[in-house]
């Protein structure tokens, strides 16, 4: 049985946001 | 082009969270998305505004503009109907629900305009 990792549901990667 | 929906959507795909629990899809919480991500050392959890959502180009194709964390980056992306998104303290949602349960069995919301989605960001600037 395939197993997925969490972040896999999320479907974008946000644009990295600077301090 | 739309992005496909993946296999791990279908109800009962098993999910392993950061601290190695395994959960089905349709069992995940609002809580599992935040705790994975405050052990993880790479993403970082931001929520992700629903501003608009439009036609797609292709049939059976959404274009969806989030407005994303604190600085509100826009963020627009193009995805099938179908496609669900985690809204924080309600869960799985998209713009067609019956579609999403008919294709894939998981139960949905419908997803609207001011709904806060899950979304992920680098922790750090590299």
């Amino acid at each position: 049985v395939p197993v997925f990792p969490w972040h896999s549901l999320v479907p974008f990667l946000a644009p990295t946001q600077s301090d | 082009s739309p992005v496909a929906l993946p296999p791990f959507f279908m109800r009962g795909s098993i999910i392993q969270l950061a601290d190695g629990e395994l959960k089905r899809v349709e069992d995940l919480k609002t809580e599992d998305f935040i705790q994975s991500a405050e052990i993880s050392s790479e993403l970082k959890i931001d929520s992700s505004t629903v501003e608009r959502i439009d036609c797609g180009q292709s049939p059976n194709a959404v274009l969806i503009q989030f407005s994303v964390g604190e600085l509100k980056a826009q963020v627009c992306v193009e995805v099938l109907v179908e496609y669900p998104f985690f809204v924080f303290g309600q869960g799985w949602s998209s713009c067609c629900p019956d579609r999403t349960t008919q294709l894939f069995e998981l139960s949905c919301a419908k997803l609207c305009v001011g709904d806060v989605c899950v979304s992920l960001t680098l922790r750090s600037l590299r």
